[in-house]
């Protein structure tokens, strides 16, 4: 599982 | 992209034009709260500063443009157009109980420390609260014009759904992002009050009224 800011959602 | 997600992005695109269509068609911004308009201004502001630096797709990058130019315009009528209908004496709520704690908190709870993350992090925990002056201003005033009510509706449900679309990203693609989801779901319980009174009375041809 990896964590990363959903920056593709707005 | 998946179902909920684009149901989401549709009902907040839907709730924006709901309220720019009443304010347009009445010649009137009675019942909205300026300040909950400037706080999602801020709020766009702060979060697509990325438009600049990172390209995701036409859809991510149009989606940002209108938000950022529908809420423009939304503040540009409320505070310049129909000023004359603009309900300040029950627009009375404090921005700065909400900016300060979320200012603060972006600094310490966020995934890195630089400047577009912290801007983005506090967009994130400025939304999920930005509704507050508004809910503060209908249990002011005891009442909402029906239209308003399918307004906030439509705001309360986006969010609602981007919870589901990340409760479907963490099953289909391991992916979660902590600090969205947590002010996804305040942001949401925020409204719940809300969507109790929109679907008990609303939604039965009644208008929203809150008991004195």
């Amino acid at each position: 599982i990896h964590i990363q800011p959903a920056k593709d959602e707005l | 992209m998946n179902i909920f997600r684009l149901m989401a992005d549709l009902a907040h695109v839907l709730a924006i034009v709901i309220l720019l269509h009443k304010i347009w068609k009445s010649r009137s911004c009675a019942g909205i709260s300026g300040k909950s308009q400037i706080l999602f201004a801020l709020v766009y502001f702060m979060r697509y500063l990325d438009i600049m630096t990172s390209y995701v797709s036409f859809y991510n990058s149009t989606m940002k443009l209108l938000f950022l130019g529908t809420s423009g315009a939304t503040l540009n009528l409320i505070y310049r157009k129909f000023k004359p209908s603009y309900d300040h004496n029950h627009d009375s709520f404090r921005i700065a109980y909400l900016l300060v704690p979320c200012a603060l908190l972006s600094l310490f709870l966020n995934h890195e420390f630089s400047v577009l993350e912290i801007l983005w992090t506090f967009s994130i925990y400025l939304e999920s609260v930005a509704i507050l002056p508004q809910l503060f201003m209908v249990a002011k005033t005891g009442e909402a014009e029906s239209i308003t009510s399918h307004y906030l509706f439509a705001l309360g449900s986006y969010r609602a759904l981007y919870v589901c679309n990340w409760v479907y990203r963490y099953i289909a693609e391991s992916h979660f992002d902590l600090i969205a989801i947590i002010a996804g779901l305040v942001q949401t319980i925020l409204y719940c009050d809300f969507f109790y009174l929109y679907i008990t009375k609303v939604l039965q041809n009644r208008k929203l009224q809150l008991p004195a």
